[in-house]
């Protein structure tokens, strides 16, 4: 048994889940945090037999998609009177980011 | 040390999380989500030392109930005209779904 | 390839992510609740290489403080008319539980 454990744009969450529903894969999503650009995404985890990780890897690659976000950088330190234009910065946010653990017991009550 | 990681209906969390600290268990809960039903559940880990784990497990499995829930299945493609009278379909909730994870270091700061 | 999962007070958490973020660390956080208190916490994972692990223990403890809540306890079951002065409990709360797990598989889409 192994649990999959995906970081993903909140943008793709719902299609990522039905996706899953689909392929039959039992899966729970809590809403969490980017660290850096901090916007809202979901991580979705995904309890499944060792046999299977390929086929769920492949759903989740297949519904998640790359997306350019622009930012406003972090002014610099600036002296009374400077003026600061901010150039938005271009930051490229993967599809998912993902991290497969292995489960030593399984149970349903 | 083990990690155990417990889905639960949000009925039961309240109930699970005083069963567990009458226990001398500590843990911690976030908000879910189901991925079929897309109800609000709760999930709760709890990190132990390895010879607990059959008791965590029994303390979970007796503050978590079965229920059935009502589901509107959804509407099949339709033609125009045609009449579709939904009839709500039963569906099992589990009271847990339990993984149980292997923890290589536990630190307090 | 290891997550590392910290439960950390919610007025630590944003200044907790600036450090990982100056450390190039990347992380995720999700709203939380403690077992014991109720009270709101965050719980960050990490995903990182092994060889980077007690580096980033070392940021969590630097940004991570212990702090003293005051907690009033469950009143006892009473008698009719009887008086009962709630005491405030002291109670410690830790900057920081870590809890470190394996990843066997690590993929970016
Ligand atoms: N120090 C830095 N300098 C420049 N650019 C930076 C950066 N840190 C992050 N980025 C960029 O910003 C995007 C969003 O990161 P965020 O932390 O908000 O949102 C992240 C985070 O929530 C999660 N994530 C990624 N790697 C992780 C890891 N190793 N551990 C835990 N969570 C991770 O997945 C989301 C998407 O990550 P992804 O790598 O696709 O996309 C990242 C990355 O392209
Ligand atoms: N494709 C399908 N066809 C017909 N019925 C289906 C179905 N998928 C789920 N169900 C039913 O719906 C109930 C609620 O599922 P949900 O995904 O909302 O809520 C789930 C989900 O949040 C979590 N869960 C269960 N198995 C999981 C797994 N392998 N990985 C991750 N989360 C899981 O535990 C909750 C309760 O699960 P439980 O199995 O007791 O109860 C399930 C199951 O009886
Ligand atoms: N039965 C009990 N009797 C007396 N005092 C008790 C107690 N249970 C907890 N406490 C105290 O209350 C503080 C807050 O616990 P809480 O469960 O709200 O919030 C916890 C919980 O969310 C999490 N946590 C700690 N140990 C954990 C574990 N083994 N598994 C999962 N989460 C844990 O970290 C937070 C801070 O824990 P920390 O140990 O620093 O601080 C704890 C501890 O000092």
């Amino acid at each position: 048994m192994k649990s999959v454990v995906a970081v993903v744009q909140r943008d793709d969450a719902d299609g990522l889940l039905d996706a899953l529903r689909q392929n039959n894969f039992q899966a729970t999503m809590t809403s969490s945090t980017g660290g850096f650009l901090r916007e809202g995404n979901a991580t979705i985890f995904i309890g499944i037999e060792d046999e299977r990780v390929d086929q769920v890897l492949a759903v989740i690659k297949e519904n998640c998609t790359t997306r350019t976000q622009f930012v406003n950088p972090m002014p610099p330190v600036m002296e009374p009177g400077e003026l600061y234009l901010a150039q938005p910065v271009e930051v490229q946010v993967g599809g998912a980011t993902v991290f497969v653990l292995a489960v030593e017991r399984f149970e349903k009550f």
